[in-house]
């Protein structure tokens, strides 16, 4: 059945977009059907997958507050059997518009619900934020990944979100689980990245991706040619490791 | 009089906490009184000045809904000079709290208010948002310092960034001021760096401070030590970096 991957971590500047637009491209490479839905007023995950925020008539803003349809706004990408729902600026005003309105967590879910089925993998790039739309990815997603980044104040928000995940487990989702913990621009040329890595690895086990994803300026440069890294530069470091982190995930559900 | 410097960017990991620290404590040694207030529910300014954010009995969310004090919250930090009125993970259920609170954008100004003349300077740390507590930031604050990382999702949110402090100078602070813009994590090695740092003084020309900041691991370090940069590694890149644009924010309050 379909897995639902929350990129969550209310820290900014950790990777979300970027995991989230590679992961889905390197399964998507791999064979399988993968959605990115983009829950982010900033619009990266659109950007960075070449479509342009601006030119969009529905994106996930109407899809939450106006009811469009899910059709009107999924587009396709340059990658085969990977697909995007867009975001736009509009979005920014959705967590007080939601606020207020009726069934508030279950937006995104009643929207994406009719059409689960047709993918394999759905990845769901968070705002970095706790709030409510960070809360209607957590209300549909079967697990939550999180990327960590190798620096100091990578732990701070953490336990926010661990707490944050257990209060929508008990009240609104039974089936969300922590998925992978993924460490990101890992500096193999510092203490403090080995520092980071030891003490995640310490507390999270074997949710932790054996693969880390290393700082790498190829990573950073793909987003403005619209691409993902596969396709941008196939065989940088960057490339390669996002490759090897999709088959721990693809394994995982192997071994259920 | 004071100056209050928001310090805000919707875009994630882009150096708010890094800046505002380290510009309070430039400011602090060069004779200045400076308060950083942490309006961030990951309280990385808080535990980045030394101060754990959870053995604070009040902090900034108990100022905003609870009417604590002002006196009854800020800290010293460990340079002469420097104060923080720290926050807290509770902070998080602020931007709900606030949505439906009378005078939801004041909450801020109206605490600060009869404290502003003990400092010259008064740095506000903003989340990655543009939520109640940003708006709170701008609604009191004179000027906005944006800084923007020399990379290129870096430019995405900075429209929205813009066209909300027209709104709030429209409607709630008529004296807030685009400040200065500030590059920082600018990598000399790569051409990404470079292609922003043109776009962006085109783009903004003086409002550009001609110092950027240089990506450099004990800027990234520091926080673990609780102390700024200043304190950190007085003679490194980073710390020459951020005194040079802090002499220039200086400066330009000079000239008027
Ligand atoms: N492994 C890496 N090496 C180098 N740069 C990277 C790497 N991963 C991401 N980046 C760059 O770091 C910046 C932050 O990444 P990204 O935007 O994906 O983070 P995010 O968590 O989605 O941010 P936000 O919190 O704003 O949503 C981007 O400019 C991105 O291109
Ligand atoms: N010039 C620099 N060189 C190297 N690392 C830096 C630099 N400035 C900041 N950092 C590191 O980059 C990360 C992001 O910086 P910081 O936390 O200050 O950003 P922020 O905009 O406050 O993030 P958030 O959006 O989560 O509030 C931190 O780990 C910080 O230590
Ligand atoms: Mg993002
Ligand atoms: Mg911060």
């Amino acid at each position: 059945s379909t897995r639902i991957i929350a990129v969550a971590n209310m820290k900014g500047g950790v990777a979300k977009t970027t995991t989230s637009i590679n992961l889905a491209a390197c399964l998507a490479e791999m064979g399988k059907t993968a959605l990115v839905v983009d829950l982010d007023p900033q619009a990266n995950a659109t950007s960075g997958l070449g479509i342009d925020p601006r030119a969009l008539e529905g994106s996930i803003y109407e899809i939450l507050l106006e009811d469009l349809s899910f059709e009107d706004c999924v587009e396709g990408t340059s990658v085969k059997g990977l697909f995007i729902l867009p975001s736009t600026p509009d979005l920014g005003g959705a967590e007080v518009e939601l606020a207020t309105a009726y069934g508030r967590e279950h937006r995104l879910s009643r929207a994406l619900e009719p059409h689960i089925d047709d993918y394999d993998y759905i990845f769901i790039d968070c705002p970095p934020s706790l709030g409510l739309l960070t809360v209607n990815a957590l209300t549909i997603a079967t697990e939550i990944l999180i990327p960590i980044q190798c620096e100091y104040f990578a732990l701070e928000g953490l336990g926010q979100l661990l707490e944050n995940m257990d209060l929508i487990r008990q009240h609104i989702n039974p089936n969300l689980e922590l998925g992978h913990i993924l460490l990101v621009m890992f500096n193999s040329s510092t203490n403090l990245s080995k520092q980071v890595e030891d003490e995640v690895r310490e507390k999270f086990g074997d949710k932790v991706c054996k693969q880390m994803i290393p700082r790498s300026v190829s990573l950073a440069e793909a987003p403005k040619t619209g691409q993902p890294i596969t396709k941008y530069k196939p065989s940088s470091r960057g490339a390669v490791a996002y490759k090897a982190a999709a088959k721990e995930i693809l394994a995982a559900e192997l071994n259920g």
